[in-house]
């Protein structure tokens, strides 16, 4: 089973 | 001021389309060189990214930056208000409360207004630097849109292999299982229909279909889909305008 990740974390706040 | 005029409306309209289904509030922000838009979808999994480059409007000026705030469910009503063909006009001033739509015909000299209130929206705004990618593919935007219409039925997990020669989308479900398998092919008749693939590592990747469904709501934009694909970065999926381009950055799921 797979999980689903986040787009968080690949990406800074600018 | 903004004063950012496209010749046609329903380009707009098919903007606003291709991402309206995974975001609700989204902030344009509005410079000198053309107007960007950034989103995340409530669980966190897509991120939209929209640049409409000062190219693409017939005329455009914006003197200040500014930022509009919108509930893309309230603009999309009033953009099914206009005529595909009449242009479309934006308005605001430098600190708006509001954002006008003018739409126009200009043969028949009919004039429509309409007038939106703005949100404050609170929404960080991520840097999307230049990711590496593992496997760049481009297709016609409409053959991939199927592919994912007709596997998404079956499975709410699709997966993407790509190899040094061999595209493959493939989905397992309860009901049973498809899979679709893609060569580059060149046609020099039409070149948007050609399949392009350039691949430095093979790539096996499992995406939500649900987010899938979203992103081919972009096909209308362009004929191509451009996808490029690491087992370490999130896909991603790009539209292009004639200036600018509508991006669709996708986690993958991975083994538990």
């Amino acid at each position: 089973k797979k999980k689903q990740r986040s787009i968080e974390g690949f990406f800074k706040k600018s | 001021m903004l004063e950012a005029k496209f010749e046609e409306a329903s380009f707009f309209k098919r903007i606003i389309d291709g991402f309206k289904d995974c975001v609700q509030l989204v902030n344009f922000q509005c410079k000198d060189d053309g107007i960007i838009a950034q989103a995340v979808d409530d669980s966190r999994v897509l991120l939209v990214s929209l640049e409409i480059g000062s190219e693409s409007f017939q005329t455009y000026r914006c003197d200040h930056p500014i930022t509009l705030g919108i509930d893309l469910n309230s603009l999309s009503k009033i953009l099914r208000c206009g005529n595909n063909t009449d242009t479309l006009t934006l308005i605001a001033d430098d600190t708006p409360d509001s954002v006008l739509l003018l739409f126009e015909d200009t043969k028949r000299e009919r004039i429509a207004e309409y007038s939106l209130k703005l949100m404050d929206i609170d929404a960080d705004f991520l840097k999307i630097e230049e990711l590496a990618y593992e496997s760049t593919l481009m297709m016609p935007s409409a053959e991939f849109a199927k592919n994912v219409r007709d596997l998404s039925q079956l499975s709410d997990s699709l997966t993407f292999t790509i190899t040094k020669e061999t595209i493959k989308f493939q989905a397992d479900g309860d009901i049973g299982s498809g899979s679709v398998i893609l060569k580059p092919y060149v046609n020099m008749d039409d070149p948007d229909q050609s399949i392009k693939l350039e691949m430095e590592q093979p790539v096996d990747l499992t995406f939500g279909s649900k987010y899938l469904l979203d992103i081919v709501k972009g096909s209308a934009l362009s004929n191509k889909v451009g996808i490029r694909l690491s087992s370490e970065a999130p896909a991603l999926f790009q539209f292009d305008l004639s200036s600018g381009f509508l991006q669709f950055f996708l986690a993958p799921k991975f083994n538990d």
